[in-house]
């Protein structure tokens, strides 16, 4: 799974998520990416988010609006990202990541599988990483 | 006028060594590349699509270009683009023959009155706006098709532990 989210000049944020799915998965299996408030959503209000990881623990969770709802709770976006995975990994057993960013350009690259390959650009500079705590 | 940021995953699962590097050289580029979308004016939308169509090119990613393949050997795609100033979304789900399917989920929030197509009924609608349908073989790497070749014969090894760290999206 790719996904990307921004925000630009006017405050505006999006996000999308695509993905192959998981080799061998039955014909016409469907995961959390393509499923709005699942594999990615974005609101003006509290920002954009793709996800990536197990789908079906992702679907069970709704997380991308899950790490949002905790956004407009006043969660910053990284200790939103942490709750949620958290959360999916102590009700459904997934793990998977995130990627999020807010209206004002808070952003966050957040994981509990044992890698996840991201990478930021803002204000000229390139954060990139793919172990924990990179 | 505030500062534009842009973010990039490539997949969270338990990335090999051989393709790490790959892996990281691959998010940067699809970075840097919708981040040059902000810097001329492009919208958030426009951005997070054109990053998205790079990592989907990119063979390294599972994702266009270098899907996995189903029980049957087959390729079926997924995805979604979401714009937060409207709420406006668009997804496709199980698409096959399309390369960046990513783009093809735009052009149902922006062509049509619905949120998802899926299957045959998407790939109709990409043959009706003129997308290009590509070849499955297009769409696999050889990597992919030994390593289809290698779990198939123990299928049900890997369904029982559906999900484990080989087994993401």
């Amino acid at each position: 799974t790719v996904g990307a989210v921004a925000v630009d000049c006017a405050g505006n944020v999006a996000c999308a998520t695509s993905t192959g799915g998981i080799r061998n998965k039955m014909v016409g299996r469907v995961g959390d990416s393509p499923v709005i408030g699942c594999g990615g959503y974005a609101d003006n209000s509290s920002g954009a988010v793709s996800c990536t990881g197990h789908g079906e623990s992702i679907l069970k969770v709704t997380l991308a609006r899950l790490i949002l709802s905790h956004v407009e709770q006043g969660k910053s976006v990284a200790d939103a990202s942490r709750l949620s995975l958290q959360y999916m990994g102590d009700r459904v057993q997934g793990a998977g990541g995130t990627i999020v960013v807010s209206p004002s350009g808070q952003w966050a690259a957040t994981f509990t599988t044992e890698r996840m390959a991201w990478a930021a650009a803002a204000d000229g500079v390139l954060w990139f990483g793919i172990n924990p705590e990179e | 006028m505030m500062s534009a940021v842009l973010v990039v995953h490539g997949g969270a699962w338990s990335i090999p060594d051989e393709i790490a590097p790959a892996s990281v050289d691959g998010v940067k580029a699809a970075a840097r590349h919708g981040s040059s979308v902000l810097k001329s004016g492009g919208s958030a939308l426009d951005a997070v699509e054109a990053a998205v169509r790079a990592l989907e090119d990119n063979p390294t990613f599972n994702a266009g270009c270098g899907a996995t393949l189903n029980i049957d050997g087959e390729v079926e795609l997924d995805a979604i683009i979401v714009d937060g100033r409207t709420l406006a979304s668009g997804a496709v789900s199980c698409v096959k023959n399309i390369a960046n399917p990513v783009s093809l989920a735009r052009a149902v929030m922006e062509k049509t009155s619905h949120v998802m197509l899926t299957g045959k009924g998407a790939n109709q609608f990409a043959e009706s706006i003129g997308f290009i349908a590509i070849p499955t073989d297009k769409l696999v790497t050889e990597y992919e098709k030994k390593q289809w070749e290698k779990h198939k014969k123990y299928l049900a090894g890997v369904m029982e532990e559906f999900n484990t760290k080989w087994t993401h999206d």
